[in-house]
């Protein structure tokens, strides 16, 4: 939020920080870790029907690679395609005021539907898409 | 932060669950599959007709994953369960459910001979389901043997009260003429009946076959190759619906 206040602080008191005052302190975090935390990805999760035991009532599929999103949604967004505008301004606002403002979530973009094939519980087959169930894309919201 | 499907990152090293974590798991998923428990069905044989036919349209929709909705080409006689070849297009189908015949046995009681019967069980439709289109299916055997020349007219009921006697109120649902050098499988329209038979449970009385020759005599369905038992399990009559979800699928608060 700009208030106009640029220029108006009272002698004395604490200097508001700025954008570029965030950017310097997480360049020289960077550096002082020496390591950078993995950004947003998509992982690997495959959900196995048979690994859970459920062969006698699910037909088809044996199971499906669902993925999961994970990994941080760092500073600078802009250079990332799939982060949203919002994001790229919550990450710097977050940096301004991090016990309010959370990072921006690493999270799907884009998702798949699946089909399931199954067995009620009085033998009748059931054939049903759902839709949302396999990640294919993660990104910064 | 942009990952797609060549990107995918193997973070962990592949290990069983513990029996905590399964049972967590299974909640889980089974939340999101939007169903309260697993089912436990009683028989799960996959090669009857319904689970066959089944699988056929899980295949045709797996390959082809990116149709929103899966679509189904409706076969009104053939040697295929599913054929995408022909027939009226069947569309905006999110789930589809087959039903087995919860008639046993075969009656062959007098009065009942050359008739047969049919029941399904139609309670277990989730009630934000709406049917778009259902179908009673029946195979018909390639027959010689002294019916070279002869027609036969099939007729499907609707059965609409029963008595105590023999006697029935039927609706007559669909006729075919069928031809005893012809063999694959039959499709009756029960899309109106199935719908009344989900506002109105009670009215499930069920579906009565009945064959006669060209001379108008009631004949045994097997006379002209109808499969109306249990065996061949593959050729089992049964019937099939087509869902389409009524507004937006809510899984349950836990």
């Amino acid at each position: 939020s700009a208030h106009g206040h640029k220029g108006r602080h009272s002698k004395g008191a604490k200097p508001q920080r700025t954008v570029q005052d965030a950017m310097r302190a997480v360049e020289a975090a960077k550096e002082n870790l020496g390591v950078s935390k993995e950004g947003c990805k998509k992982h690997e999760l495959y959900v196995s029907f048979r690994d859970l035991g459920w062969q006698d009532w699910i037909i088809a599929p044996e199971g499906y690679a669902a993925y999961y999103c994970d990994g941080e949604c760092a500073f600078p967004l802009n250079s990332y395609m799939n982060a949203t505008n919002h994001a790229i301004v919550q990450t710097l606002v977050h940096f301004i005021n991090p016990e309010t403002v959370p990072k921006p979530c690493c999270a799907p973009t884009q998702l798949h539907g699946i089909s399931v094939l199954y067995f009620d519980d009085s033998s009748n087959v059931i054939l049903k898409k759902y839709r949302n169930m396999v990640v294919r894309a993660c990104g910064c919201h | 932060n942009f990952s797609t499907d060549n990107e995918v990152r193997s973070s962990f090293i592949q290990r069983r669950l513990r029996s905590q974590e399964r049972r967590e798991m299974q909640r889980e998923i089974l939340s999101i599959l939007g169903l309260p428990q697993r089912p436990r069905p009683q028989v799960h044989t996959k090669h009857t007709a319904a689970p066959m036919f089944m699988m056929d349209l899980y295949n045709t929709i797996s390959e082809h994953p990116e149709i929103p909705r899966f679509s189904y080409y409706r076969p009104v006689y053939h040697s295929s369960l599913v054929t995408p070849q022909d027939n009226r297009f069947l569309d905006d189908a999110d789930t589809v459910m087959s039903f087995a015949n919860l008639i046993e046995h075969e009656q062959d009681l007098p009065h009942r001979q050359h008739r047969r019967e049919f029941r399904f069980d139609l309670s277990g439709i989730p009630d934000e389901e709406v049917i778009t289109g259902a179908e009673f299916r029946i195979y018909k055997q390639f027959t010689r043997e002294h019916f070279d020349n002869q027609t036969f007219r099939v007729s499907l009921y609707q059965v609409l009260q029963e008595s105590t006697n023999s006697d029935l109120e039927l609706l007559l649902l669909e006729q075919r003429e069928l031809w005893p050098a012809e063999e694959g499988w039959l499709a009756f329209d029960l899309t109106a009946t199935s719908n009344l038979w989900l506002d109105n449970p009670e009215d499930n009385l069920g579906l009565h076959l009945v064959l006669e020759d060209s001379r108008g005599q009631r004949r045994k369905p097997q006379l002209a190759g109808l499969v109306t038992s249990k065996r061949p399990q593959e050729k089992q009559p049964f019937m099939v619906a087509f869902f389409r979800a009524n507004g937006v699928r809510f899984r349950s608060v836990r």
